[in-house]
C-alpha cells in the first residue's frame, strides 16, 4: 500500500546521500497514481500533488535523515489539511425547525439518508417530521411513508399534488405549528445539468430557506464527483454533504474531490442500508481510506 | 475540449488524462496511449482517431449477444449495486419487447428495500406486464421460483427478475443471486438465460470490482450503462472490456421508458473523448 510505495522509493536512495527533486517526482508519482486509482478527480490530484511537492522540496524532506518518513508524513498533512480539521455533524439552528434540504443525482441515497437522519435526530431526543418532496419517482412516497414508520417518525407527503413547493412548504407550516425540532426534506434525484430540475430544487431552497442545505452523494463516484459537487456549489449552494454506500471496498476518493471544489465539509457517511448506518465523518480516517 | 497544441509526448499526455477523466482508469488510459505509438508519427487529428479506434477495438473485443429471444420463455435476471438504475432498466426493457407483441412477467424479487415491489408494480402497470410477487421480506429465490412457473404455465414469452441493490462485497448476498440462478434453472431449462449488470455512469474504479464479483456470483453475460444522459462518460466499461470481456448491451439515457438505446462503440469511443 501506498506508505509501503513511498517509503520504499525514498529508502533506496538512502545510501546515495541527499534526496534529489527527481527522487521527490517519483515519489509523487506514486502519490498519484494510488489517488487515481482511488478515484480522486485527476484534476484535484493535481492541484494535490503539486502542494505536496512545494512542501517536500523544502529542507525537511531534502535532509532528513528518514526522508521516506517525512514524505509520508507530508501527504497526510496536506491531505488532512484539504478533509477539513475533525467531525463537523448539522448543528441545530436556535431556533425550530432546524430545515434541512437534501439534494442530489438520481440514486445516490438522498431517500434512505433523510429516514437515517431523522432516526438519528430522534435518539437525540429531537421531534422531525420527514417531507416527501419527490413527486416523480414511482412509489417515492411510498418508500419515504414505510421508512418512516421503520424510525418512526411523522411524515408530511401529497400523494395527488405535483408542485413540490406547495408541498414542501405545507410540511413546514406544520413543523412550525407543532414546533418540531426539525424538518427533512427529500427531493427527486436530479442531473445538475438539467436546469428545469435545478430551478426547481433553487425555488425549494428560496421559497424555504433552509438552515442546511445537504449534496448526498454516491461514495463510489468517479471523476464526475467534480462536475456535480461544482455545479450544485455554484447552482444551489451547499451546507455539507452526505457520502453514501461507503460500507463496501470503494477507497471513495470523490470525498477529496467533493470537499477541494465546493469547500462544503462532509458531514456524515452512510455505511448500509438499514437505518441506523450512519456514521459521522472522520476526515483521518477517510485520508487513510483514500490513501490505501 | 480543446487539446493543448505542442509536440507528440504532450498531445499524448492529455488524451492520457482526457480518458483518466472519463474514468477509463490510469492502467487502461496508459495501455490505450501505448497501443497507439506504434503507430508512428501522427498530428493531433490523427492522434485522436487512433485512440478512438482503439477504444472500439477493446469494445468490440468482447464476445456474445445476449438479448436475443433463446427460449420460451426467455429468462433476463437484472443485478448490480444499489441504486444504479436495475429497476428502471427493467421497466425500459419490459416496454421494449411489450411493444415488439411479446408477453412479458416481471419477477419482483427485490423483498428487501422500502417498496421496491410498488415500484416495480407501477412499472408493470405501465408497460402492460404481468407480475408476480410475494410480502415484502418473502425470500427473493422463491419469488424467482414462482414467476418461473407462472411464466410457463401463462405461456409467457420473457420473465425479467428485478433483484436488490447490494455491495459486491457482502458475501451472504452475493450468494443469494447464486441461489435466484440455481432456483431460476430448476424451473426453467438454462435460466436465467441472461444476466445483465446495471452499472452507473458516474461509477468510478468500483466498477471492476463489481463487474468481477457479479460475474463470479452469477454468470453476467451483459452489461448495461445507465444515467449516461449526465455528465459521467463511463469510461470504466472500457477497462472492463479490456479485462472481463463482458458485452456492453444497452445504455440508459433517461428516466423515462424510451430511455434505452443498444450500446454502440464508436458513439461510446467519441463521447470519452470529447
Ligand atoms: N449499501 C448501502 N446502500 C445504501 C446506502 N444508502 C442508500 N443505499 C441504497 O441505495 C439505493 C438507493 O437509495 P435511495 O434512498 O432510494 O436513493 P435516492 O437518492 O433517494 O434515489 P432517487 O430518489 O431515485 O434519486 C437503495 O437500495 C438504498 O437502500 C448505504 O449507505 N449503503
Ligand atoms: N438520469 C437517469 N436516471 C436514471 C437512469 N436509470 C435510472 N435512473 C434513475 O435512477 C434512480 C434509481 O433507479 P432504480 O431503477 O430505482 O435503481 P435500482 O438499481 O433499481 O435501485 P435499488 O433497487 O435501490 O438498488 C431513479 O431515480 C431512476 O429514475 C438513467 O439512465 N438516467
Ligand atoms: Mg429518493
Ligand atoms: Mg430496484
Amino acid at each position: 500500500e501506498l506508505t509501503h510505495k513511498l517509503e520504499g522509493v525514498l529508502k533506496r536512495l538512502r545510501g546515495q546521500g541527499k534526496i534529489s527533486e527527481q527522487n521527490i517526482a517519483d515519489a509523487l508519482k506514486e502519490v498519484r497514481l494510488a489517488l487515481l486509482e482511488a478515484d480522486v478527480n485527476y484534476k484535484v490530484v493535481k492541484q494535490f500533488t503539486e502542494a505536496v511537492k512545494t512542501k517536500a522540496l523544502g529542507r525537511e524532506v531534502l535532509t532528513s535523515i528518514t526522508p521516506g518518513q517525512q514524505f509520508v508524513k507530508i501527504v497526510f498533512d496536506e491531505l488532512r489539511n484539504l478533509m477539513g480539521e475533525g467531525a463537523s455533524e448539522i448543528s441545530f439552528a436556535s431556533v425550530p425547525p432546524t430545515v434541512i434540504l437534501l439534494a442530489g443525482l438520481q440514486g445516490s441515497g438522498k431517500t434512505t439518508v433523510a429516514a437515517k437522519l431523522a432516526r438519528r435526530f430522534k435518539q437525540k431526543g429531537k421531534k422531525g417530521i420527514l417531507i416527501a418532496g419527490d413527486v416523480y419517482r414511482p412509489a417515492a412516497i411510498e418508500q419515504l411513508k414505510t421508512l418512516a414508520k421503520a424510525v418512526p417518525v411523522e411524515i408530511y407527503y401529497e400523494k395527488e399534488n405535483r408542485g413540490v413547493v406547495e408541498i414542501v412548504e405545507r410540511g413546514l407550516e406544520i413543523a412550525r405549528k407543532r414546533v418540531l425540532d426539525c424538518a427533512i426534506i427529500d427531493t427527486a434525484g436530479r442531473l445538475h445539468i438539467d436546469d428545469s430540475m435545478m430551478d426547481e430544487i433553487r425555488e425549494i431552497k428560496q421559497r424555504v430557506n433552509p438552515n442546511e442545505t445537504i449534496l448526498v452523494a454516491d461514495g463510489m463516484t468517479g471523476q464526475d464527483a467534480v462536475s456535480v459537487a461544482s455545479k450544485f456549489s455554484d447552482s444551489l449552494g451547499i451546507d455539507g454533504v452526505i457520502l453514501t454506500k461507503m460500507d463496501g471496498d470503494e477507497r471513495g476518493g470523490a470525498a477529496l474531490s467533493i470537499k477541494a471544489v465546493s469547500g462544503a465539509p462532509i458531514r456524515y457517511i452512510g455505511v448500509g442500508e438499514k437505518l441506523d448506518a450512519l456514521e459521522v465523518f472522520h476526515p483521518d480516517r477517510m485520508a487513510s481510506r483514500i490513501l490505501g | 475540449k480543446i487539446l493543448r497544441t505542442g509536440d507528440d509526448s504532450q498531445i499524448l499526455e492529455d488524451i492520457e488524462e482526457l480518458l483518466i477523466g472519463a474514468d477509463v482508469g490510469v492502467e487502461t488510459a496508459q495501455e490505450i496511449v501505448k497501443a497507439i505509438e506504434k503507430h508512428g508519427k501522427l498530428d493531433e487529428a490523427g492522434i485522436r482517431q487512433a485512440i478512438e479506434d482503439e477504444v472500439v477495438s477493446i469494445l468490440e473485443s468482447t464476445q456474445g449477444e445476449p438479448l436475443s429471444l433463446r427460449a420460451k420463455p426467455h429468462v433476463i435476471m437484472v443485478v448490480g449495486v444499489n441504486g444504479t438504475g436495475k429497476t428502471t432498466t427493467i421497466a425500459k426493457l419490459a416496454n421494449n419487447f411489450v411493444s415488439q407483441g411479446y408477453e412479458v412477467l416481471l419477477g419482483a424479487c427485490d423483498t428487501f428495500r422500502a417498496a421496491a415491489i410498488d415500484q416495480l408494480e407501477i412499472w408493470a402497470k405501465r408497460v402492460g406486464a404481468d407480475m408476480v410477487r410475494h410480502k415484502p421480506g418473502a425470500d427473493a429465490a422463491s419469488v424467482a421460483y414462482d414467476a418461473l412457473s407462472a411464466a410457463v404455465a401463462r405461456d409467457i414469452d420473457v420473465v425479467i427478475l428485478d433483484t436488490a441493490g447490494r455491495l459486491q462485497t457482502k458475501k451472504n448476498l452475493m450468494e443469494e443471486l447464486a441461489k435466484i440462478t440455481r432456483v431460476s434453472s430448476k424451473v426453467v431449462e438454462g435460466a436465467p438465460h441472461d444476466v445483465l449488470l446495471v452499472l452507473d455512469a458516474t461509477t468510478g474504479q468500483n466498477a471492476l470490482s463489481q463487474a468481477r464479483a457479479f460475474s463470479e456470483a452469477c454468470r453476467v453475460n451483459g452489461i448495461v450503462v445507465a444515467k449516461l444522459d449526465g455528465t459521467a462518460k463511463g469510461g470504466i466499461v472500457v477497462a472492463i472490456a479490456r479485462r472481463f470481456k463482458i458485452p456492453i448491451v444497452y445504455i440508459g439515457t433517461g428516466e423515462a421508458l424510451e430511455d434505452l438505446a443498444p450500446f454502440d462503440a464508436r458513439v461510446f469511443a467519441q463521447g470519452l473523448l470529447r
